[in-house]
C-alpha cells in the first residue's frame, strides 16, 4: 500500500460521503443524476464480488462495504427518501445508460484478464466506473445546475483520480511484476471524462456566480 | 495458491 494509493481511496470515500451528506442535509438533489449514481452502485457491487471468498487486509474489506453501503443509501435516498426524491430532475436525466451497461459488459466479455466469472465482472466493473460519469456531464450541460454538486465534491473526486493515476506510476516503477493495464488504460479514459465534468463545471459555476451579481 | 497478483486494489 501506498500514499497514492490510499489517500485516493480516502479522498474517493470524501467525495462519496459529500454527496450523500449534501443531498440529506438540504433534502434535496436536484441537478444530481441518479443514473450515474446508480452505475456506480453497480461499479462496486460488480468488481467486490470477491468480497466473501478472498481476503486480502481488514482495510480492503472495510473499504469495500463502506463504499457499497455508501453509494446504495445515495440512490436508496434519491429513489425512496419523500423530500429528497420530488427535487430529481426526471425529465433532464434521461441518458439511456443501460447501454452503457450494455456496452461495458460486452467489452468486458472480449477484453478480460480471464474468461472467468470474477475477472469478467472485475473488467465490467472498470469499464462502467470509466463511464459512468456521462448522465452526470449530459444532466450538468442540460441544467446548468451545480446547488448540490459542491466544489469539494468536485475536488475530491478529482483527487481521487490523480492520486490513482500517480499510484499507477509509482507501482510501475517500484514493483517487478506489475501490470493493471486494464485499470490504467480505463482510468486515463475516467479522467479525461472527469476533466471535461470539471471544465463543464467550472462554466455552470463561472455563469451561476454571473447571474448572482448584484443587478 | 493464487501466484498472480491478486485484485488488491479498490
Amino acid at each position: 500500500m501506498n500514499i497514492f494509493r490510499f489517500a485516493g481511496d480516502m479522498t474517493h470515500l470524501i467525495s462519496i460521503l459529500v454527496l450523500l451528506l449534501k443531498i440529506y442535509a438540504t433534502k434535496s438533489c436536484s441537478g444530481i443524476s441518479l443514473k450515474t449514481q446508480e452505475l456506480y452502485a453497480l461499479v462496486f457491487l460488480t468488481r467486490y464480488l470477491d468480497l466473501f471468498t478472498d481476503f486480502i487486509s481488514v482495510y480492503n474489506t472495510v473499504m469495500k462495504l463502506v463504499f457499497i453501503a455508501s453509494s446504495l443509501a445515495i440512490v436508496w435516498c434519491m429513489r425512496m427518501h419523500g423530500l429528497v426524491k420530488r427535487s430529481y430532475d426526471k425529465e433532464l436525466d434521461t441518458f439511456r445508460h443501460y447501454l452503457l451497461v450494455a456496452g461495458c459488459f460486452a467489452l468486458a466479455v472480449l477484453v478480460n484478464e480471464k474468461f472467468t466469472f470474477q475477472e469478467i465482472f472485475w473488467a465490467f466493473s472498470i469499464y462502467l466506473e470509466a463511464v459512468a460519469i456521462l448522465p452526470q456531464l449530459v444532466l450538468l450541460q442540460r441544467s446548468g445546475n451545480v446547488d448540490n454538486l459542491t466544489g469539494q465534491y468536485i475536488f475530491f473526486l478529482g483527487a481521487y483520480r490523480a492520486l490513482y493515476l500517480l499510484n499507477w506510476i509509482y507501482r510501475y516503477f517500484t514493483e517487478v511484476r506489475f501490470s493493471r493495464w486494464i485499470a490504467c488504460v480505463s482510468g486515463i479514459v475516467q479522467t479525461g471524462l472527469y476533466a471535461d465534468f470539471f471544465y463543464y463545471y467550472f462554466l455552470s459555476w463561472k455563469n451561476n456566480a454571473k447571474l448572482q451579481l448584484p443587478a | 495458491a493464487k501466484d498472480e497478483v491478486t485484485k488488491d486494489e479498490l
